[in-house]
């Protein structure tokens, strides 16, 4: 069994999300069983996520990967994520 | 705006463009009057004040780079990502990265497009290294889309806000200091981008060449060594790079009570200096500086030295079953506290952040004593996610607390609801993609529920899932840099996490490029189909 095929433009976007902070990362492997179970989570994840992109992105907030948010994600950037974790890569210190 | 959190806990900060990643398309002299300008807009609106001094150990040291750059943020070629930068800290907090691949624009130009304004970005991502996160106001320097840059352009509301509420409003008793020009003669000047009108008196552009080499004349008495930096760590004179060696937390400048730089006596070396033995250690360094394997410094004479422990020795003659370094397959790879462990017959090698470590490859048995004497290989080996050590050898499993065999082990592989009938495992590892555990044995894999302590019950699965890599892997382990390398025979590949297929159907000669041979010796010729 696997889960349902997600469009390019998803697969796109979640890797977008993940980058920038905005989703967190750590999804199970291409086919795991489990992941069904959490299905429409992750679904209610991923809408909030792409919300979170548009009002940060201000552009207009619908929380479907439309043009405005396709447009954004290829938008000139920096690397850093919008949405900063306790992150020891930031903040390394010397020992 | 949004504060990060860390600060600097002073506002008279030094900056220095990197000595060795300097940009491969632009002046450096142009280059770095561009980022003194960037700096000078944070300079304008805070406490704050910028000195170029011309050293990697400045707060914010500015590199420009490809692709992976020795952090976790790789760039992604032009276009997309255009730099990035670490907020204010120690080591490699403040500095800041910039894609060498983007088309960078040393002066604005309305007309063109496809360029990228390095004064725009720069000071964008001086914002990141004093401290600022990214800011969703539109128009605001911190918005983490670019957004081009205007003539004069001067520091938004947002962004003022940000930088006053953490080192405070400008004072108004100072007056702007020019702008520094950067002219490439020997005559050039560190610069100050300073508040006061006040010039200090500044020592004369040295190329890097004649700064860094050479501080060990005794050494290498040919070289011409004239001190021109104060060793401002003289119990640390050895170290080449900061991030290795400077574990103060202190300040650098804070014992340089006037900013001038001048020649000093060379400090003698340290007696305190001890070698990195005995070998085994009750840590691993944690990665200061990942591998390259390719990186001319391995060669740098300034590299840490390492000396070997004669007395260690047992015996001059190479036994028979010792691998040839250029020359051989792996067992098993794996990435053990941030370093590079290479496995073949009861041999590995190490791998850390200044590349091999001399006197390799060494015996397994005298890094993990508790495996078996009579060993003559491991299958398995990966760092688990509560980083212990799992090292796999036949129908067992050995489990290390960094070097001791934890209480109950070795267990049998069906222990981990594996088959009774498995002979060995080929491979484990944490794939970075999902952070689960894997095992890989023949044709097939098993998923690995840490918590569980046992494989999911639907598994095993076919290794096609893992397109081009066909059955019987050597080994697998996730690098540094969040990707996945398969290894087969003498070879490589790596694998494209999120397409779940090798990026290149052709295997990369495993020598050249994670022992760092001469690609002659690694029998690329052979070819690796």
């Amino acid at each position: 069994r696997s889960r349902p095929t997600r469009s390019a433009h998803e697969k796109s976007a979640r890797n977008y999300l993940e980058t920038f902070g905005y989703l967190k990362k750590g999804r199970p492997e291409v086919g795991n069983l489990q992941l069904m179970n959490h299905e429409q989570e992750y679904e209610d994840e991923f809408r909030i996520a792409i919300k979170t992109l548009q009002e940060f992105g201000a552009i207009p907030v619908t929380g479907e990967i439309d043009k405005a948010t396709l447009a954004l994600m290829k938008q000139k950037r920096c690397g850093r994520p919008d949405r900063e974790e306790d992150d020891d890569e930031h903040r390394r210190k010397k020992r | 705006f949004a504060v990060q959190g860390e600060k600097w806990k002073y506002t008279n900060l030094t900056w220095s463009l990197s000595s060795t990643r300097r940009p491969s398309q632009l002046d450096p002299y142009e280059t770095r009057s561009v980022l003194a300008r960037a700096l000078n807009v944070w300079a304008q609106a805070s406490r704050l004040t910028f000195t170029e001094i011309n050293s990697d150990e400045a707060d914010i040291v500015v590199s420009f780079a490809k692709r992976y750059h020795d952090d976790a943020y790789p760039f992604d070629g032009r276009g997309a990502i255009l730099a990035h930068a670490f907020f204010p800290g120690t080591g490699r907090g403040g500095d800041a990265h910039f894609d060498d691949d983007e088309l960078w624009l040393l002066q604005p130009r309305d007309d063109d497009e496809e360029g990228t304004s390095l004064f725009a970005v720069a000071a964008h991502e001086f914002g990141h290294s004093l401290g600022l996160s990214h800011s969703s106001v539109k128009g605001a320097l911190m918005f983490p889309w670019y957004q081009g840059i205007q003539q004069n352009f001067v520091l938004p509301e947002d962004d003022r806000n940000g930088i006053q509420q953490m080192y405070g409003p400008k004072t108004d008793t100072t007056q702007w200091g020019k702008v520094p020009q950067f002219r490439p003669t020997t005559t050039t000047t560190t610069t100050t981008t300073t508040t006061t009108t006040t010039t200090t008196t500044r020592r004369p552009y040295i190329p890097y060449h004649d700064r860094h080499h050479n501080r060990h004349p005794e050494q290498y008495p040919n070289r011409g060594y004239t001190p021109r930096i104060p060793n401002r760590y003289p119990e640390r004179h050895y170290p080449d790079h900061r991030r290795h060696y400077n574990t103060s937390d202190e300040h650098p400048r804070r014992t340089n009570h006037h900013h001038t730089y001048r020649p000093t006596e060379r400090t003698t070396h340290p007696t305190t200096y001890r070698p990195r033995y005995p070998y085994v250690q009750p840590e691993y360094p944690s990665n200061p500086r990942p591998h390259y394997p390719n990186d001319p410094r391995q060669d740098n004479p300034r590299k840490p030295y390492y000396p070997e422990k004669t007395t260690q020795r047992t015996t001059t003659t190479t036994p028979s079953d010792k691998p040839d370094t250029c020359d051989t397959s792996y067992d098993a790879v794996a990435l053990i506290r941030g370093e590079l462990f290479i496995f073949k017959n009861r041999y590995h090698w190490r791998i850390g952040a200044h590349g091999r470590y001399p006197g390799y490859p060494m015996e397994i048995t005298r890094m993990w004593a508790s495996l078996p004497k009579d060993l003559t290989h491991v299958d398995a080996v990966y760092e688990r996610p509560d980083r212990k050590i799992a090292i796999f050898i036949g129908k067992q499993l050995y489990l290390f607390d960094l070097l001791n065999l934890l209480p109950g082990y070795p267990k049998p592989l069906s222990a981990f609801g594996l088959p009774a009938s498995l002979e060995k495992l080929d491979a484990a590892m944490v794939w970075g993609h999902n952070g689960n555990t894997y095992f890989y044995s023949g044709s097939m894999y098993w998923k690995y529920d840490e918590e569980k302590g046992r494989v999911d019950y639907d598994y095993p699965r076919n290794m096609a899932m893992w397109k081009g890599v066909g059955y019987n892997i050597d080994s697998v382990f996730q690098w540094k840099d969040g990707k996945t390398y398969f290894f087969k025979g003498k070879g490589f590949w790596k694998f494209n996490d999120l397409h779940m297929r090798v990026e290149n159907d052709k295997q990369y000669p495993s020598a050249t490029f994670w022992m760092g041979c001469a690609t002659e010796r690694s029998g690329r010729r052979a070819g690796y189909k």
